[in-house]
């Protein structure tokens, strides 16, 4: 699955998602990639998350909407990012999951949660900084 | 702020980023650079787990889910359970486009997509059918069932109901193969 946030240079955001989901699913099962506030969310006026993982247990909780909703409420993307985690870690202790956050001013940050096989998250940033896709990680 | 334009990615998918990025400095909105950074992972099918060719379901098809979101007025644009049409988030884009709906699924997401000018096309390839020919051949494990009969975490179905359920915990079957 690719989550992807876009903030041009006046703070306009747009977020998407892509994927095929679970390998051998259930034919019909459809994750939280679609799933507006769950896969992703966007607002101009806050900021962008998406999110990745298990769908079937992400999707039960919204963390795009959360996360945008603690930046919007003044957290900072990677604190905003971990709080939409916890969220889903006081039912799903050993999910698997992550999710990405940028506000309008192009901060950002990423978190996860530990689970077998994945205690590091990465992912990918462009920005004026940087004018070249840089690899990031968060450890879970 | 001195650090935008901003492209932020999930996983490692360097070409995405650099797709998206590409948009915005020539100029593109950021609508544009999300549809077109997905859509370069569509093509290349990303790490198995976008686009065609990967994740078979039960019956050996993969199906596409997409979504994208313009954050400035709040429209969306989705597709789930899409069949045949390789340009998923495309499609996502002309839902929000071209209906004042947000969310297509199935057979009839696969028909809008054909009338809105997508190529229909088989989405299996032989990574596919070898995924899941050797989870026929393992007895269809991993299995996302639960309270049927015959035991799913044994043996393939067809499932039928069982009488009597039992709460177990989920087996977490998603992993950095296999997730959404």
């Amino acid at each position: 699955t690719i989550g992807m946030i876009a903030l041009d240079k006046d703070g306009h955001v747009a977020a998407g998602t892509s994927t095929n989901g679970l390998t051998h699913k259930v034919p019909g099962r459809v994750g939280d990639s679609p799933i507006i506030g769950a896969g992703a969310y966007a607002d101009s006026s806050a900021g962008g998350a998406a999110a990745t993982g298990d769908g079937d247990v992400m999707m039960r909780f919204l963390p795009s909407y959360l996360a945008v909703e603690l930046m919007r409420a003044g957290a900072d993307p990677s604190a905003a990012c971990k709080t939409a985690i916890s969220r889903i870690k006081r039912h799903y202790s050993d999910f698997f999951g992550a999710i990405i956050c940028a506000n309008t001013t192009g901060h950002y940050g990423a978190a996860c949660n530990k689970a077998p096989d994945f205690s590091q998250f990465h992912y990918m940033v462009s920005n004026s900084e940087s004018d070249t896709p840089l690899l990031k990680s968060v450890d879970c | 702020s001195l650090t935008l334009p901003l492209v932020i990615n999930t996983w490692p998918f360097k070409n995405a980023t650099a797709a998206a990025w590409s948009v915005l400095q020539s100029g593109g909105s950021v609508l544009d650079a999300v549809e077109k950074g997905c859509a370069r992972c569509e093509m290349e099918q990303c790490d198995g787990s976008v686009g065609y060719g990967g994740s078979p379901d039960e019956f050996g098809e993969t199906t596409l889910d997409a979504m994208i979101i313009n954050g400035d007025t709040v429209e969306v644009g989705a597709v789930a359970d899409l069949r045949r049409i390789k340009n998923a988030i495309g499609v996502a884009r002309a839902v929000m486009e071209h209906t004042e709906h947000t969310l297509l699924v199935g057979e009839s997401a696969s028909l809008f997509a054909e009338n809105m000018g997508f190529v229909a096309e088989d989405l299996t390839t032989n990574k596919s059918v070898n995924i899941f020919s050797q989870w026929l051949k393992g007895n269809c494990q991993p299995n996302y069932r639960k309270n049927v009969f015959p035991d799913p975490s044994t043996s393939c179905g067809p499932y039928k109901p069982k009488g009597t359920f039992t709460q177990n915990k989920s087996a977490n079957h998603a992993n950095v193969h296999s997730h959404d």
